[in-house]
Formats: C-alpha cells, sequence, structure tokens
C-alpha cells in the first residue's frame, strides 16, 4: 500500500508490513506520531513503540500493547487499526483530542516480534518470545508469566517445555525489560492495558493473589462501563473482574506489575471470540473487533483523562 | 512449517471440583504435548486444549473413563489454518 489509507486493515499482515505501516503513517502524521524503539527482541528486532503526541513534555500517557503472545493475531491487527484510528480520530472527535491535549499515548503493536515472525514462518500456533532456555531443548518464555509480580509462584509453569514456562528469572525476556525500563523512566504512565485474544473478558489485578487491589471497586466498576460501550456496538457480551477471580491464577502477570509500579488503571484485554475459532479468528472479524474494542478503550482512556491521580 | 493435520482442539466442561483436578493433571502429561488455548479455571468454565494427532486417542479415552464432558471444538486445526492462509492470499490477489 502506498499509504495508510490503502492499507488493508481486514487482513492479518506479516511482521515487515506491519512495520512498513508503522513507518509510514509516522510520516503521514509528523506532528502527532513518532515512532520510538524501547529496544530489540532476542533475534534482534526492533521493539517498535508508536508515540502520539500533541506537545508538551512527559505528559501524563497511557499505554497500550498488543501480541505479547504471538499466535493472538487478531490483537495485533486491531492494534494496527487503533494506531490509524487515533491519526483519524484526533481533531474529529472531541473526547479523543481532549485526551491527546493533555496526555500521549504509545502503543506497541508488536510486542513480541520474534514470536510474531515465528508463526507466519514456522509455528502458527506459538505463544511464547524465541529465546532458547539454557539446559533444555525447548525454546521460548511466556512473557505473560515473566515480570516480577509474583513471579514464579502457582500459575505458571518452571518447566521450559510448556506454554507457561515463566523464565529463569523476572524480566529475563529482552521483549518484557525493554517495557520494563521503559515504564519506570517514563514515570508518568496513568494506565497501562495489555490485549491478548481469546475468550472475551476485560481483567484487573491481581492475578497471583487473591488480595484485591486498594482500588478494586474503581476498576471493576470502569471496566463494567467499558464492556458496556464495547457491547452497544454489536452486542458482543464480556465477563469482568479481577484475573485470579475471573479466569485462574496467572504469576508473573504483566498488569499485576504494572499495578504494582503505581499505575492504578491497568487491564488486561481478552478479544474475540469465545472459542469457535479461538485464535484462528477469521480475518473478517478483525474490523468488527477493532472497533467494538476501541469504545472500551475510550471508556478507559477517558476515565484516566477526567480522574487525574 | 509445522502443520497440525489431525490436531483437534477440544472443550472440556469439568462437572465438579474432582474433574477440574483430574483435567488439572493433564497439564503435567508432558508427552501427551497438549497446549492449553484456556486454561483450567473453574467448575463448568470451559477449558480448551489442542490435542496432537498422536496423543487424541489417549485423551479422550483418559476424559471418556472419567466421565469428563468434553466436545470438539475443532475437527482438524490444520484445515482451519489452510482457510485462513488461502483467505490471507485470496486478499492479496484482490
Amino acid at each position: 500500500p502506498r499509504n495508510t489509507d490503502s492499507f488493508d486493515y481486514a487482513k492479518y499482515h506479516p511482521i515487515n508490513e506491519i512495520y512498513s505501516f508503522q513507518d509510514m503513517l509516522v510520516a503521514e502524521n509528523p506532528n502527532l506520531v513518532s515512532k520510538i524503539v524501547i529496544g530489540q527482541s532476542y533475534e534482534g528486532r526492533p521493539l517498535n513503540v508508536l508515540k502520539f503526541s500533541t506537545g508538551g513534555t512527559n505528559r501524563p500517557a497511557i499505554w497500550i500493547d498488543t501480541g505479547i503472545h504471538s499466535r493472538e493475531w487478531v490483537t495485533q491487527a486491531s492494534g494496527t487499526w487503533f494506531a490509524k484510528k487515533i491519526v483519524t480520530d484526533y481533531g474529529r472527535d472531541p473526547a479523543l483530542t481532549a485526551i491527546l491535549n493533555n496526555m500521549d499515548i504509545y502503543l506497541e503493536i508488536v510486542t513480541n516480534p520474534d514470536g510474531y515472525y515465528f508463526t507466519h514462518n514456522s509455528n502458527r500456533m506459538w505463544r511464547k518470545t524465541r529465546k532458547p532456555n539454557p539446559g533444555s531443548s525447548c525454546i521460548g518464555v511466556d512473557p505473560n508469566r515473566n515480570w516480577d509480580a509474583g513471579f514464579g509462584g502457582p500459575g505458571a509453569s518452571n518447566n521450559p517445555c510448556t506454554e507457561t514456562y515463566h523464565g529463569p528469572r523476572a524480566h529475563s525476556e529482552p521483549e518484557v525489560k525493554a517495557i520494563v525500563d521503559f515504564v519506570k523512566s517514563h514515570g508518568n504512565i496513568k494506565a497501562f492495558i495489555s490485549i491478548h485474544s481469546y475468550s472475551q473478558m476485560l481483567l484487573y489485578p491481581y492475578g497471583y493473589t487473591t488480595t484485591a487491589v486498594k482500588d478494586q471497586p474503581e476498576l471493576h466498576s470502569l471496566a463494567k462501563k467499558a464492556i458496556t460501550d464495547l457491547a452497544s456496538l454489536y452486542g458482543t457480551r464480556y465477563r469482568y473482574g479481577s484475573i485470579i477471580s475471573t479466569i485462574y491464577q496467572a504469576s508473573g502477570g504483566t498488569i499485576d506489575w504494572t499495578y504494582n509500579q503505581g499505575i492504578k488503571y491497568s487491564y488486561t484485554f481478552e478479544l474475540r471470540d469465545t472459542g469457535r475459532y479461538g485464535f484462528i479468528l477469521p480475518a473478517n472479524q478483525i474490523l468488527p473487533t477493532a472497533r467494538e474494542t476501541w469504545l472500551a478503550l475510550m471508556a478507559i482512556m477517558d476515565h484516566t483523562f477526567k480522574n487525574p491521580y | 512449517k509445522e502443520t497440525f493435520e489431525g490436531h483437534q482442539v477440544l472443550r472440556i466442561i469439568p462437572k465438579d471440583d474432582v474433574q477440574l483436578s483430574l483435567v488439572k493433571d493433564l497439564e503435567d502429561i508432558i508427552e501427551f504435548e497438549l497446549d492449553f488455548w484456556r486454561g483450567v479455571t473453574h467448575v463448568s468454565v470451559p477449558v480448551d486444549v489442542r490435542v496432537p494427532f498422536h496423543s487424541l486417542q489417549s485423551v479422550k479415552i483418559y476424559l471418556e473413563v472419567q466421565d469428563i464432558e468434553y466436545s470438539i471444538m475443532v475437527e482438524d486445526l490444520q484445515v482451519m489454518l489452510d482457510e485462513e492462509e488461502l483467505e490471507s492470499a485470496a486478499r492479496v490477489a484482490e
């Protein structure tokens, strides 16, 4: 495609096409979008983060990532659509314009690039990173069990051959460490949203303990508002709640760590579907999934903007 | 390129805590090479698991012997993946 208007958002793209989309979007919107490389994956791919900013320095910010589990293709595809939606709606949608006039948005679309490349070329079912595990013939770590939040506890595996292997130590994976370092150096992120599929759920911390987070009432009611807005488009039904009460115990999880860093509005999405297709969601569901999810994201971002802390 | 001919995705519905723990035990049988798409959570909440062809019979016997209800969510994973590739190629052609 020659520009991001003619990019086909209704299909799954290999990593090189997503990278070139990101460069096109930056080139087309130099006053709104920039690309930050927060690090490199194990195999040396850039960890690209799109920054949407209308100025200021170190403004309060919102972080969104997709594709940390590489086989969850509808998330990277939705992230690509979100990027275009932000530049299209800025200046048109009053709510988004107000957010961007006061906050920055960071969007990492391909959070696990080695895994994503591997799903396109070798194993469509690949979920983890691609870093070898010393002493084992099995490769990769579950990047959503590798964070320093209940790390190594129940709800992750210490066997490198399993899908939920937590890794040799917290933040051992460069893809995870890069986000950790970015969040710590930025220091002013107010919402952190990590997007997975499938199951149709909106989850907040904790996953590693049954202890309720101190902001549980607010996070719960905001989640309810978000999934209500999501359902308003096509009637897609989501469940919501804390990770441990809604699905299962999961230790070393992303948003448990971000919440413990003081980022109150920490959420994980599990997008479509509930299991008819699972990870092999047909491409004709990308756009409806992205559109309905955007309504929930806007609810969370709007609440974050209007409730500074 | 890894292919998945004959792999099935089973949807298991544990009826009670005993069955929940029996399904959880499946996670530890490494030789089955199971890939839990949706992990074990609570009673009556679906567990989705991709079962390689070589383990299918053993896993189904395990479930049926314990009277654990399951259904086949994906008959043949490779068929679905082929369709995904075809669809993608068709869009590129378009």
